[in-house]
């Protein structure tokens, strides 16, 4: 038996929509700890990989542990009939073929049940070692986001540099190129403003736009977002999804040839 | 010009 239970349907929302246009399914691993996902985009260049903890979670309730794949499209379509304050509880039994999903009014008025089928994916399962990074930067989640934006009007790669200076974005394509930096900035009163760059040494990766700008749709879960970045690995982009956990992106390189 | 990676050149299998 497997049950979690969250008190804003909201979260759920935001997490599948940040997701399910970059992998189009995938299985949701669930153990006493939590639930986890990790999941390849179709053309292996990058991963996503998320993490709820089970103490994050109103109530959780997991007797043994279970790979529920899901095709996070169809759960999309369900969780748009979830209001955004609607309580959520998951519920599967043992090795079952389905998902309930049960959204209850603040109030308690109204209550419903969607079954999702769950489908059966066979997934390679990475290793990602832990490792210190020669970057670390912390920024406004709005500002990464626009940031990626601006520069896919210009360019399809971009190059990100982290020095003392700041960090740089930099992009070039038919009509021009494009530099935006980004300073270390602790003056904003509110934390969620600041920017903050931890950088152990100068390290400067290209990376396609196109995939930075698809793990901007994770921008509505939290205020701020971390890029890690080293040389010839995969760069991070890491959101928080407050006590309940996070979601990363690892998108790798390009590399010249 | 540069070539695009793929993700599982840099993880392995866990």
């Amino acid at each position: 038996m497997f049950e979690a239970r969250l008190p804003q349907a909201a979260v759920l929302k935001k997490l599948v929509e940040a997701l399910k246009e970059l992998v189009t399914e995938g299985n949701f691993d669930v153990s006493p700890s939590g639930i986890s996902l990790q999941a390849m985009d179709s053309s292996h260049v990058c991963l996503v990989t998320l993490q709820l903890n089970d103490d994050g979670f109103e109530h959780f309730r997991c007797d043994r542990n279970m790979s529920m794949g899901i095709h996070f499209g169809n759960l999309s379509k369900i969780l748009k009939c979830a209001g955004n304050e609607d309580t959520i509880t998951l519920k599967a039994e043992d090795n079952a073929d389905q998902l309930t999903l049960m959204f209850e009014s603040a109030n308690q008025d109204r209550i419903s049940d969607f079954d999702l089928k769950l489908m059966s994916i066979e997934s390679e399962h990475l290793g990602i070692p832990d490792q210190d990074y020669s970057a670390e930067v912390k920024m406004p989640s709005a500002e990464y986001q626009r940031i990626v934006r601006d520069l896919t009007s210009m360019g399809d790669t971009v190059l990100v540099s982290a020095t003392k200076e700041g960090i740089k974005f930099s992009t070039s394509g038919d009509i021009g190129t494009a530099n935006i930096t980004l300073r270390h900035n602790t003056t904003p009163e509110k934390e969620d403003e600041q920017t903050h760059i931890d950088l152990k040494e100068p390290v400067a990766l290209t990376f396609a736009l196109r995939y930075l700008n698809n793990f901007a749709k994770a921008t509505p879960l939290t205020p701020q977002v971390k890029l890690s970045l080293t040389k010839d690995l995969p760069v991070v982009v890491e959101y928080k999804v407050g006590e309940l956990g996070q979601v990363r992106f690892f998108l790798a390189p390009k590399i010249d040839d | 010009k540069s070539t695009q990676a793929k993700i599982s050149a840099f993880f392995g299998a866990g």
